[in-house]
């Protein structure tokens, strides 16, 4: 599915190089689900835009079903990122639509028909627990239901590869295992790839494979219920 | 020095009203440091922003240090604003202005010098862990790190009077310790007085009183380590 090679990619600020991957190697298989820890600042989110291919890396490879993504052109990649479902670290919801809406939105460019689109919205808002919010704009809705927002749009195209960042990050422990539980069903019985950063090492754990980060490498790559 | 008296938040949506607060009763005293814990959509975040008069309740009294704050005048609201540090739950940072610039602006209102203002930023930056990352913009920082800027930007004017949302909820163990260790610092040699929304039980145990909330009321408020 998805192979980072030697992947790095600096930041330029003014005029000083800020390094976030300093020579990343990985490979996910189809299927898998891999969590990423590690400390804050030490490259995660950029890895996940990478393997996303939401933005380009300074140097090395990205291989996505064999494809070096270099070698695409504009329309390409964007047909590719359509088959990505992402939750951003910060949603990312447009403050103007609803609930509904927002996750309506990802789904129009699929050609998805106006009636079959809102029923799937209201599908998967009911999925996260936000039967009773769907009205509701990013601006009328808590922390926590926002994310949960964000996680309903990124599964709008039914995605076969799913990138998200720190999706328990702003819930409550009970809502966490609740999407912790979606996240496994739907690698378990749809055979989703899922690849999720989070800061919860006990979540980390719920992951077939942990990868930890530090300072723009990975410095390890277990896969769990191993030592 | 605050006192929430049937404290009542009611939203409209359309037609539609949304009862985020539905009678909440609240004496914090001077000095305290109480975690406010509950699920999400609970009305957390909403308590806060009344709490730290950003928001006008829909009924029912907030007195601030006896003062009831519905007779204040918009001048007298902002004095009152300024002696407090907020910490938003998605932190509200200016885009285009650097970490450095983020936590200055604050102080610009609270007439302290030039020169003051950038000694003092770096200060509050270095103890929050970003002595090298100053001159970044919010989109140039990772999520941990904006979180950071948020809490020195709170820090800035020396407030006595503390509201965090979620101050641990975007970082890693490591960093959230620290977060924890400089809260705690504030509270016990500084008197500084905290309230923290949280929806960690573990860090929830280390304030000195633990508030429950559940459906926009307050369900249980007991002084930490009595069962
Ligand atoms: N502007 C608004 N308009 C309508 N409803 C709102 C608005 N803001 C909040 N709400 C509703 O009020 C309720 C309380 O929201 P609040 O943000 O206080 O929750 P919270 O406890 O902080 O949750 P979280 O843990 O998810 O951050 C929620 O159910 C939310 O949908
Ligand atoms: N646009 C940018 N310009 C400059 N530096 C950047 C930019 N984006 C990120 N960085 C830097 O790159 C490093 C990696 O950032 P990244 O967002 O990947 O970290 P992270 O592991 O996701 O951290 P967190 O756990 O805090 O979310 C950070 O040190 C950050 O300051
Ligand atoms: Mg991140
Ligand atoms: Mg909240």
């Amino acid at each position: 599915l998805v192979e980072a090679i030697e992947l790095k990619k600096t930041y330029m600020l003014g005029k000083v190089p800020v390094e976030a991957l300093r020579g990343v190697n990985l490979k996910v298989e189809s299927g898998e689900f891999l969590a990423i820890l590690g400390p804050s600042g030490s490259g995660k989110s950029t890895m996940l835009n990478m393997l996303g291919a939401l933005d380009k890396p300074t140097s090395g490879k990205l291989l996505i079903d064999g494809i070096d993504i270099a070698t695409l052109n504009d329309n390409q990649l964007s047909d590719l990122r359509r088959r990505v479902g992402f939750v951003f670290q910060f949603f990312n919801l447009i403050p103007r639509f609803t609930a509904r809406e927002n996750v309506e939105l990802v789904m129009s460019i699929a050609d998805v028909g106006k009636a079959e689109r809102r029923k799937r919205a209201e599908e998967l808002l009911e999925a996260v627990g936000l039967k009773d919010r769907m009205n509701h704009k990013p601006t009328e809705l808590s922390g926590g239901q926002q994310q949960r927002v964000a996680i309903a749009r990124a599964l709008a195209n039914n995605p076969k590869f799913l990138l998200m960042d720190e999706p328990t990050g702003n819930v409550d422990s009970k809502t966490a295992r609740e999407i912790m539980n979606l996240i496994k069903r739907l690698n378990e019985e749809r055979g989703v790839t899922i690849i999720m950063v989070t800061h919860d090492q006990h979540l980390a754990r719920e992951a077939k494979r942990v990868v930890q980060m530090f300072d723009g490498v990975i410095t390890s790559d277990v896969v769990n219920g191993e030592p």
